[in-house]
């Protein structure tokens, strides 16, 4: 593009960006992501969160907020819950609106914003990536330097097949594994896969999170599952 | 694109082409595809199973099918598994290697598994769609006449949010809508908010498919849970 602002690293005063992604959807990157943000929040960081996945935001609805405070004259301002300011697509669009863009209506977007959102100092920004290996995680990594990647996934043979995708590309564009967390483990989806991926890739196991109902009430309703029940296993993971 | 191969729709002798699609990953999209596809070839028809998750095709595992036969001078020869004719992106790449294309890459994969795959004359094509709303969908509906869109989502709230913009997508691209599906029903995920999306969009329930661990394991060992056991409800549905 020629007017120079769609490419390089973008310049925000941000110590440390930490992407939760995986490879397939539906995986609970976004319930990871808002309970991570909100546990650093609660230890006093100053943090943000960005929901990335332009196609399909749930972060709104996830933190129980539904709107954002007015811009200033030039840029957005994220909307603040739980002590965590978020920004997401999920803002500008009605409810159930499709957004029906091609990849590079995704990577304008991104850019926009990293560049165009009153982020201010944070210590952290938790990037909630969507599902696949295409513009999305591209974008962001050629934009912001990366201090780090969760992968999440269930524990079934498709997952992991799936996040083993998602570790590839982390790999290939030269940002730091973390770890692996493994979810939803129980009697439908099994338990280990995860631990396996991440002995067979020589990364850090973070820990497996239970399947539990009360995980998917916390987020439809907009109260992530950290604050409601803080001692459930869950929560600790 | 100036080779004029690129746009407008492509000329194949598919007669029904079904797309399964949600808006949201994780749902069940590959796991219907896979079930519809196989039962419509037992019944007598004529299938061919396209997995347009790119960047996470499933498909082959899922119909414990690993490579293909060998080409002809210049097309691909579909795989064949439980009589239907298969093709994915899982053929052509090694396991476990990500794609990190931008959507145009996508685009043009997409339309070469539409002109230059040897699918012969089809009853049906079953198209097993990404997450999201974007470049998979968007260049399908443009390459080929789809007669119909499955919607398939699981009952709780950030599923069903999802599904309304995977509906909001096909009602745009003036896709056919065959009816609702509601996955993985029980008690972690609830029930009843697939039925109601059908209800509010005026769109035929096609039923609803309880959580069942038998479905996952069928999936990961490549033998569809319609064929396993022919008379759970899972497979019935
Ligand atoms: N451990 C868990 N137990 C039960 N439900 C869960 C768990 N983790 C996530 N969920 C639910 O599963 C659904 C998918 O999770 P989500 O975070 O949206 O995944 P992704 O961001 O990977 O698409 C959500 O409804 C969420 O509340
Ligand atoms: N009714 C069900 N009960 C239990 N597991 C299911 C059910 N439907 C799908 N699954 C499993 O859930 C996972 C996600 O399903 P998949 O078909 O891959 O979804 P999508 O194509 O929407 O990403 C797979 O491991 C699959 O075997």
């Amino acid at each position: 593009p020629s007017d120079g602002k769609n490419r390089g690293l973008v310049d925000t005063p941000i110590r440390n960006a930490i992407a939760v992604g995986s490879g397939k959807g539906g995986v609970g990157k976004s319930t990871i992501a808002v309970n991570l943000a909100v546990a650093l929040a609660t230890s006093g960081a100053r943090v943000g969160l960005l929901d990335a996945d332009i196609y399909g935001p749930n972060i709104p609805t996830m933190m129980g907020v539904e709107k954002l405070p007015p811009p200033t004259k030039d840029k957005l301002v994220p909307a603040l819950a739980h002590g965590v300011k978020v920004m997401s697509m999920g803002f500008l669009v009605k409810p159930g609106q499709p957004l029906i863009w091609r990849g590079a209506m995704l990577h304008s977007a991104i850019r926009q914003f990293l560049t165009d959102v009153v982020w201010g100092e944070l210590d952290y920004l938790i990037i909630d990536l969507p599902p696949g290996t295409g513009d999305a995680p591209l974008t962001l990594a050629q934009s912001l330097p990366l201090s780090g990647a969760i992968l999440v996934t269930l524990p079934q043979a498709v997952s992991v097949e799936d996040a083993s995708r998602g570790l590839g590309m982390f790999e290939k564009l030269e940002v730091p594994l973390l770890g692996v967390i493994e979810n939803m483990t129980g009697d439908v989806f099994g338990h280990g896969g995860g631990e396996a991926l991440a002995e067979s890739a020589g990364i850090p196991f973070l820990g497996s999170v239970p399947m539990n109902g009360f995980v998917r009430l916390a987020g439809d309703q907009g109260q992530p599952a950290l604050l409601a029940q803080p001692d459930s296993d869950a929560a600790v993971a």
